[in-house]
């Protein structure tokens, strides 16, 4: 499922 | 972090700084769509305002650093500094076309309503066309310099790279973020066409003019 993490990527 | 995404990062890194060497060793702008580059300034100013809020890591605050840094420089050179060489007249992509409905989407599909998430849903959006005035000039004066196609290929291979690299934190995080991948499908895309000239036409030593 879509797991709303912390935006890591740039 | 896996080797799709550091060689993203780097295909990205490089793509902005042959840009930069290109308008700061040429002393001209020419060809170059300065509305292109203000939507990426906008796209990392946007995007990087958790650099106030969240530390991931050193590498991740530095190249938002850096990436928001040569952002506002390459803006400053083409509407600064080499202003008289740019191609304003070609320059002719009207921003509100692609400004007002990617606002209206980051209001609509985010994953929270706050300001900074929806800030950065604005910013994932604004990338997925912020090439389009670029490519708007290219097919409007029918040509591009060399140069700027290794510009553009490199910031396509970027995209690219960031998708398998999607596919491999699927499969391996079991992670992924749909707002940034289905945006960054559709900004590839955008590539493909640039992608299949670059390949026919610039690498076997040809300049790349259209029809």
């Amino acid at each position: 499922h879509a797991l709303h993490v912390p935006h890591d990527e740039l | 972090m896996n080797v799709f995404r550091i060689l993203g990062d780097i295909s990205h890194l490089l793509a902005i700084i042959i840009l930069l060497v290109k308008i700061w060793k040429s002393k001209s702008c020419a060809g170059i769509s300065g509305k292109s580059q203000i939507l990426f300034a906008l796209v990392f100013t946007t995007r990087y305002l958790d650099l106030f809020t969240t530390f991931i890591s050193i590498y991740n605050t530095v190249m938002k650093v850096i990436f928001l840094l040569c952002a506002y420089i390459t803006v400053y050179m083409i509407y600064g500094k080499f202003r008289k060489t740019s191609d304003s007249e070609n320059d002719s992509f009207r921003l509100e076309f692609l400004l007002v409905p990617v606002t209206g989407l980051s209001f609509l599909e985010n994953h929270n309503f706050t300001a900074l998430e929806i800030l950065w849903t604005f910013s994932i959006y604004l990338e997925s066309v912020a090439i389009l005035p670029q490519l708007f000039m290219i097919s409007k004066t029918g040509e591009a310099e060399t140069i700027t196609t290794h510009y553009l290929f490199f910031l396509g291979l970027y995209r690219a790279l960031y998708i398998a690299n999607w596919i491999w934190r699927y499969h391996t995080e079991n992670f992924y973020d749909q707002i940034a991948v289905v945006s960054g499908v559709v900004q590839t895309i955008f590539y493909c066409d640039f992608f299949y000239l670059y390949v026919t036409k610039v690498l076997k030593g040809k300049k790349l003019s259209l029809p």
